[in-house]
């Protein structure tokens, strides 16, 4: 069983590898792996080990069937479809980065309740009116959805999607969601990470 | 010391209090606050006695007592001031959370080197050349920086930006910044988020 750290480390080494495949490189080791992403070496070793990766000595590993096995264990290679709701300030950011793609999550639909928002193409996604949402999601069945709408409006919304089959939830909004524990849910707090980082600062 | 999850937790304690209060609510027990930030009682009470607060039996804890020393401790009685680099999409929606605020973040200046962007002002903050960078990090001494240029740029800027003083950097280019280990660096990769709520889906 992985855990939540080996997990984000795993996506990081998977970010480089594509770095390396990018700039034509063939193979690498966990000494340079681990300077791409500020780990040692023996963390690394431990990560890879652990999904079944056993660089060869003095060679080290392969780039591209090392970024296709840690794709597998971490889902890449499943194509997930996603839906956003609230298409505001950072709703409209999101649906324009292109990080998403790339890892093979595909922008399905985007719900607002904003009449004025309603028929525009944000990035390659159309935005549609909220009384479309149980017609697109039995149609599309997305796996993921992502949460863009004001706190007080985001526990009534994640209820909805869940009853309509979201088995995931990426939650922008601070506030804690309460959902059946078979809906997997990520919280991203952002002035949280800023309160983080000015603790550290603070304890050196 | 504390670990980076409890100072995360802690967080989510210090957002709760501070809704219990804006409704009027003086007095609360780890019970209720577990159940605001999906944890057990018994890590509440674990966290809060690290921190030196004890909830009288049967009484629980005071509101407002408890919020105030969980500020404290995350740094939030401090004035924090913060620039960010780079307002692109993402930056744009940044500079409109009023999230920041909240917990004593003030965002100083913004600075970009689109010469289109130059002296706009979003949110509240007016937008600078980064030519200008040195003279108002010089004035103003920010100890904060919201990180939020391309990839490929973000090393030779957080460079620049650690020479003139920055204490803390948050990170949302998907790149890991090699800096001096005196400078704390919170990295936010959206997309790996994303990747680790598949991986939950997946393996259920
Ligand atoms: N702006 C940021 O950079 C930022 C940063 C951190 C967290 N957040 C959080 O992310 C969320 C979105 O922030 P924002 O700045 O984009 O806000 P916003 O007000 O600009 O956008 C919210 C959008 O949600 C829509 N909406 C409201 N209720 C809805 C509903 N029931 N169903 C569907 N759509 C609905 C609105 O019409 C609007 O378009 C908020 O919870 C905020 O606290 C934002
Ligand atoms: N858009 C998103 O929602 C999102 C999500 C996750 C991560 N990111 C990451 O955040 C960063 C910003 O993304 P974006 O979508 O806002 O991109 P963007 O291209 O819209 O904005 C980048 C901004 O940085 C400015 N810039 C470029 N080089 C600079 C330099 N040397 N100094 C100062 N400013 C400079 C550009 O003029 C532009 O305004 C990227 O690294 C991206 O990968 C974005």
């Amino acid at each position: 069983d992985l855990s939540t750290p080996a997990v984000g480390r795993l996506s990081l080494y998977y970010r480089e590898l594509h770095r390396l495949l990018d700039s034509g490189q063939t193979s690498t080791n966990s000494r340079d792996l681990a300077a791409m992403v500020n780990v040692s070496a023996a963390v690394v070793r431990r990560d890879l080990s652990s999904i079944g990766s056993v660089g060869r000595r003095g060679v080290g590993y392969d780039v591209e069937s090392l970024a296709n096995h840690i794709g597998a264990v971490l889902g890449s290679g499943v194509h997930w479809k996603a839906v956003m709701i609230g298409v505001g300030y950072l709703g409209n950011a999101l649906l324009r980065y292109r990080g998403f793609e790339r890892l093979g999550f595909s922008l399905a639909a985007a719900f607002d309740t904003d009449p004025a928002k309603i028929h525009q193409v944000v990035g390659s996604t159309k935005i549609l009116p909220m009384d479309q949402l149980e017609t697109v999601l039995r149609e599309v069945k997305p796996e993921l959805a992502i949460l863009t709408v004001p706190s007080e409006q985001a526990k009534e919304v994640a209820d909805k999607i869940v009853g309509l089959g979201i088995q995931g939830i990426l939650n922008f909004a601070p506030t804690t969601l309460r959902v059946s524990s078979a809906v997997a849910v990520i919280n991203v707090d952002l002035a949280s990470e800023l309160q983080q980082l000015a603790f550290r600062i603070q304890n050196g």
